[in-house]
């Protein structure tokens, strides 16, 4: 038996929202620790690792551990059903073919199930290692997600690069070109709008906005992203999404022409 | 899109 309660239905709709750009279908792996979920986008260019923690829920039971494969538009068209302060419930026996969604309103006047059929995905799963990275960038969601739409007006790539003055976003096309400064701040009355860099070396790295725009998509999880960078290495960009968990998405950088 | 390597090139299946 599998069960996982939330109070608010909207965090899972945005958990969903967060990956349902790059993904058409994901397994979520069910442990008595909690919800893990792997996945390459189509392109195979980017990869989406969530963890949900048992503790992050109002209630978690998995009996026995469960992959469960589901299509990300079938997912959305049941979570358009809540309302978003609807307490959810997702359950599944064990070796089910179906999930169900238990919607319960506030006052528990409504309450809605819906099953949706379980696929079988072939995925692979890739190994990441920890890495120690050339810097780290930790800045507000929101200013990145913003950086990430404007330079996308001018170019398909983004260069970012960062140094011990601060972090450079630029982006250039045919009409034009683009440069965002950001420096460190200290600002500890705020300290969510607060950027900060743990640099080891300078990195200068090009990637694909496409990709970057849809990593923002997590926005709304998380009022804080940060941005690790190596040289030639995947870029990671994490939310932490309080008191659940972490999205992290991984993005191989531009290779030099 | 530009030429991107697939990020399974940087880390190992299993």
């Amino acid at each position: 038996m599998f069960e996982a309660r939330l109070v608010s239905s909207g965090t899972l709709k945005k958990v969903l929202d967060a990956i349902k750009d790059l993904l058409n279908e994901a397994s979520f792996d069910c442990s008595d620790t909690g919800i893990q979920l792997q996945a390459m986008d189509s392109s195979h260019v980017s990869l989406v690792s969530l963890s949900l923690r048992a503790d992050g829920f109002d209630k978690y039971r998995c009996d026995r551990n469960l992959t469960m494969g589901m299509n990300l538009a079938s997912m959305t068209k049941i979570l358009k059903c809540a309302n978003n302060d609807d307490t959810v419930t997702v359950k599944a026996q064990d070796d089910a073919d179906c999930v169900t969604f238990v919607f319960e309103s506030k006052k528990q006047e409504k309450i809605s199930d819906y099953e949706m059929k379980l696929m079988n995905l072939d995925q692979e799963h890739l190994g990441i290692p920890e890495t120690d990275f050339s810097c780290v960038i930790h800045m507000p969601s929101g200013e990145f997600s913003r950086i990430c739409r404007d330079l996308s007006q001018f170019g398909e790539s983004v260069i970012i690069s960062c140094t011990k003055e601060g972090v450079r976003f630029s982006s250039s096309g045919d009409i034009g070109s683009a440069n965002i400064k950001l420096a460190q701040t200290n600002n500890i009355d705020k300290e969510e709008e607060t950027v900060s860099i743990d640099l080891q070396e300078p990195v200068t790295l090009t990637f694909a906005c496409q990709y970057l725009n849809s990593f923002t998509k997590a926005t709304p999880l998380s009022n804080r992203v940060s941005l690790s960078m190596s040289a030639n290495v995947p870029l990671v960009v994490e939310y932490e999404i309080p008191d659940l968990g972490h999205i992290r998405y991984y993005l191989a950088p531009k290779i030099e022409e | 899109l530009f030429p991107q390597e697939e990020i399974g090139t940087y880390y190992t299946p299993y």
